[in-house]
C-alpha cells in the first residue's frame, strides 16, 4: 500500500509545471524515504531529478517499493481539477496498474477522486557522481528566469562566466551582443534577494537557452536558485522545495564544433 | 555542438 498526502495541491501543481515541458512521462519511484524521479528529456540533453522526502508529507506510507510510470499530460489534466488549497492524496495498491489521486476541500465538503492508468516505462537510471564544483552561485530564482528569458532573444546559447567578482551571462547573435553581470551582494535585508558566489576557480561554460528556460518553470517553487558549475561537466540548476525536497536539472554544456 | 547528458553519467 502506498499513500502520500500533501496539505496543498498547489505544491504538486508547481512540481508538475516544473517538469512537464521537458518530460512527457516519468517514473515516480516510491519508498519509505519518499518519492524520487529521474528522467532525461526526449533529446537526452538534460536530466531532471526530483526528490520529495517522506517527512515533508502530511501523511506518508509506503509498505513496498513501488515504481509508478505516469503520463505527465494525464496527470496535469487531473491536477487542473484541484483547487490550490485542496488537500491532495495519492494512493496505490502494491503491484497496482492504477493510481488514485484524491482532492479534498479545506472544509471537507467536496471530495473528488481520479483514477489514472499507470504505464510501464523502461527508463534508464544514470549514476550521478559527486562533483567538487568550481563555482556555486546562489541568486534569486526570478532574476535567473528573467535573464534566461531576455538572453534567449539574442542567441540559442548563453555563456555563463563566473569569477569571484560576479557572474556574467552573455549571448551573441545577429542582433549583436548582450551581457548581464551580477555582482555578489554585500549586505541584503532579505536573504532571498542575495547573490552569493562560492568560487574555487573561475569557470566559463556555454549552454542552450531553451533548456535553461525550461528549467525556470520551477521558479514558483523557490525564491532562490543554485547554479553549480565545473569545466566540462553538466551544469546543475537546483530549486529547493521548502520542507519537502528539491528539483535538480542537469544540463550538458555545449562544446565548440 | 551539444553533447548528450548520458555521455557524462554512467547507466546503472
Amino acid at each position: 500500500m502506498f499513500e502520500a498526502r500533501l496539505g496543498q495541491a498547489t505544491i504538486l501543481k508547481k512540481i508538475l509545471d516544473a517538469i512537464k515541458d521537458l518530460l512527457n512521462e516519468a517514473t515516480f519511484d516510491c519508498s519509505d524515504s519518499g518519492i524520487q524521479l529521474q528522467a532525461m528529456d526526449n533529446s537526452h540533453v538534460s536530466l531532471v531529478s526530483l526528490t520529495l522526502r517522506s517527512d515533508g508529507f502530511d501523511k506518508f506510507r509506503c509498505d513496498r517499493n513501488l515504481s509508478m510510470g505516469m503520463n505527465l499530460g494525464s496527470m496535469a489534466k487531473i491536477l487542473k481539477c484541484a483547487n490550490n488549497e485542496d488537500n491532495v492524496t495519492m494512493k496505490a495498491q502494491d503491484n497496482a496498474d492504477t493510481v488514485t489521486i484524491m482532492f479534498e476541500s479545506a472544509n471537507q465538503e467536496k471530495v473528488s477522486d481520479y483514477e489514472m492508468k499507470l504505464m510501464n516505462l523502461d527508463q534508464e537510471h544514470l549514476g550521478i557522481p559527486e562533483t567538487d564544483f568550481s563555482c556555486v552561485v546562489r541568486m534569486p530564482a526570478m532574476e535567473f528566469a528573467r535573464i534566461c528569458r531576455d538572453l534567449a532573444q539574442f542567441s540559442e546559447s548563453v555563456v555563463i562566466c563566473c569569477t569571484k567578482e560576479g557572474v556574467k551571462f552573455s549571448a551573441s547573435g545577429d542582433v549583436g551582443t548582450a551581457n548581464i553581470k551580477l555582482a555578489q551582494t554585500g549586505s541584503v535585508d532579505k536573504e532571498e534577494e542575495a547573490v552569493i558566489i562560492e568560487m574555487q576557480e573561475p569557470v566559463t561554460l556555454t549552454f542552450a537557452c531553451r533548456y535553461l528556460n525550461a528549467f525556470t518553470k520551477a521558479t514558483p517553487l523557490s525564491t532562490q536558485v543554485q547554479l553549480s558549475m565545473c569545466a566540462d561537466v553538466p551544469l546543475v540548476v537546483e530549486y529547493a522545495i521548502k520542507d519537502l525536497g528539491h528539483i535538480r536539472y542537469y544540463l550538458a554544456p555545449k562544446i565548440e564544433d | 555542438m551539444q553533447r548528450g547528458i548520458d555521455s557524462f553519467f554512467k547507466r546503472i
